[in-house]
């Protein structure tokens, strides 16, 4: 409800993230392009704007993670579950957390980390899970070409009822 | 009654933990009732009609997001 809706957003439209650590497969460098990639996915259509910094109380804190790791929300290892990310709302807001046990890639192989990237993301502003299969927010993984990737109508229309949208430089 | 083969126990208790993690809160008991199955099935656009054990838990096995399923 709407309610529910307007507690669980940011109430301040720049927001800091910190890489904590990094996976297996990956360079540093690599990962920091593609959680670049993965938050301009989400400030291109609201007011949002993402600073990456070193500091420990960033707004969004992303760690790579193996099985248990104290969160309650342990992994499992190579395939199911491969993140979770905490609502705005919640004790851990901004938690992003991914399965170190995964293969994680640029590519099809393994489990694309862009891609997941932009759906936990999306929990960590504010986002529940979709039914509609072309939004980013579903909670199955499915790959998709990065090529022609967009958000679904369903990403843009509920993330700027959070947010707003964005506003334009260009005039009409 | 007869006893179902130990392979279905184990594709059965999985189901049941997967529904529990992601369409339940914990303090639910654990259980998968006919009623919380068909609640499953638009979720992976399934229907009754050619819903069968193996199929379902093919789905369930789909990698995915930790977090639940459950509309607040």
């Amino acid at each position: 409800d709407s309610a529910y809706a307007a507690s669980s957003k940011w109430n301040k439209h720049t927001l800091t993230y910190r890489i904590i650590n990094y996976p297996n497969d990956l360079k540093q460098s690599t990962v920091k392009n593609i959680i670049h990639d993965a938050v301009s996915i989400w400030s291109n259509v609201t007011p949002l704007i993402f600073q990456q910094v070193e500091s420990e109380d960033a707004d969004i804190k992303i760690s790579f993670w193996e099985l248990a790791h104290g969160d309650g929300c342990p992994f499992d290892g190579p395939g199911g579950v491969l993140g979770h990310a905490f609502l705005p709302n919640s004790g851990a807001a901004g938690t992003i957390h991914f399965d170190k046990g995964e293969h994680w890639s640029t590519s099809y192989r393994g489990f694309n980390l862009f891609l997941v990237a932009i759906h936990e993301l999306g929990h960590s502003l504010g986002l529940q899970h979709s039914r509609n299969w072309n939004s980013i927010m579903y909670p199955r993984y499915m790959y998709r070409d990065l090529r022609t990737f967009h958000l679904g109508v369903d990403d843009i229309q509920r993330i700027q009822q959070l947010y707003g949208e964005r506003c334009s430089s260009k005039k009409p | 009654f007869p006893v179902p083969p130990a392979t279905d126990l184990k594709g059965l208790d999985f189901a049941k933990d997967y529904f529990h993690q992601f369409f339940l809160t914990k303090k639910e008991p654990s259980l998968l009732i006919q009623g919380e199955k068909i609640q499953l099935l638009p979720q992976f656009h399934l229907n009754e009609a050619n819903l069968r054990e193996e199929q379902m838990l093919t789905v369930l096995h789909q990698p995915r997001c930790g977090v639940t399923d459950v509309d607040h």
